[in-house]
């Protein structure tokens, strides 16, 4: 059989976003089940679901990120396919709308990690959405954010 | 920060994450998400997982090296356990899911909260924001 768990960030939820945290969760979980329940490949799952993750303001990825000290977003992603152990990483980047796909696309091109420009000028090259950095910062006064 | 793992009908474990990092942090920070062994790992031989929480004491523990190393000898409800026990050498708080090679599913946090959905051939979705609020029994 088939089995799928999504995250959301380990923080303290503000009071009256439970209900946002677990429909975004559902959500996202319900992406990737899709592809497993149609007998598609787990790496393509886990994508599906972080990326839905990554569009749903509620968390800290993509679509939600909080501001560095410079008061400029720098996202982080990574997947790893068990089957082979290829990784693809993506770290402070600020213009991908979707670093896990750009971090997907490493994994059959040998680079396990790529940083800033670097990986931007990769995403660039092989696909990946471009976007504003403002497009990705959302209002949540208080957010710390987490890794 | 969020993350997955997943199991697929042929056997094969994938793990990801995904994180829009910390607040004022300095530029050019990076956290554990994009490190394997840190922040996730998966090998179908033992399993997937995907973690969140302090970036700089995940690393400095490779708690998600340490979690696979611990579900080579144990259940996913006692790796995750230990792991959060090692990561109290260095303080910090985090969150971790889990998919075993045999489809086990399981999650711990020492954070506050923790959102987290998951589902298994045969079993509805759920979703929680506290490991408490889901019973243990009904785990494989």
């Amino acid at each position: 059989g088939w089995a799928i768990i999504v995250h959301g960030g380990a923080k303290d939820i503000p009071p009256g976003l439970e209900d946002a945290h677990r429909r975004g969760c559902l959500l996202a979980l319900a992406a990737g089940q899709a592809i497993l329940e149609a007998g598609g490949a787990a790496i393509a799952a886990v994508e599906m679901a972080v990326r839905a993750l990554e569009e749903d303001p509620t968390f800290n990825a993509g679509h939600g990120a909080v501001l560095n000290a410079a008061g400029e977003v720098e996202c982080d992603a990574a997947i790893m396919d068990g089957a082979t152990l290829a990784v693809g990483g993506v770290a402070a980047v600020k213009t991908l709308r979707h670093p896990i796909s750009v971090a997907a696309a490493l994994l059959s091109r040998t680079p396990v990690l790529l940083v800033g420009a670097g990986a931007e000028a990769f995403a660039g090259a092989h696909g990946g959405e471009l976007c504003d950095p403002a497009d990705l910062i959302v209002a949540r006064p208080g957010d710390p954010g987490c890794d | 920060t969020v993350g997955c793992v997943a199991l697929d009908r042929h056997g094969n474990i994938a793990a990801g994450t995904s994180t829009g990092g910390l607040t004022g942090c300095h530029s050019g920070r990076v956290g554990d998400s994009p490190l394997p062994g840190c922040g996730l790992y998966a090998d179908n031989v033992v399993g997937g997982v995907s973690l969140s929480g302090d970036g700089e004491s995940l690393i400095r523990t490779t708690l998600a090296a340490r979690l696979m190393h611990s579900l080579e000898a144990m259940p996913p409800g006692a790796a995750i356990q230990a792991a959060l026990t090692y990561l109290a050498r260095v303080g910090g708080e985090a969150g971790l899911i889990v998919i075993d090679t045999e489809g086990r599913v399981d999650w711990g946090h020492n954070s506050a909260q923790f959102a987290v959905a998951h589902a298994r051939a045969g079993q509805p979705a759920r979703a929680f924001v506290n490991r408490a609020q889901d019973a243990q029994e009904d785990y494989p």
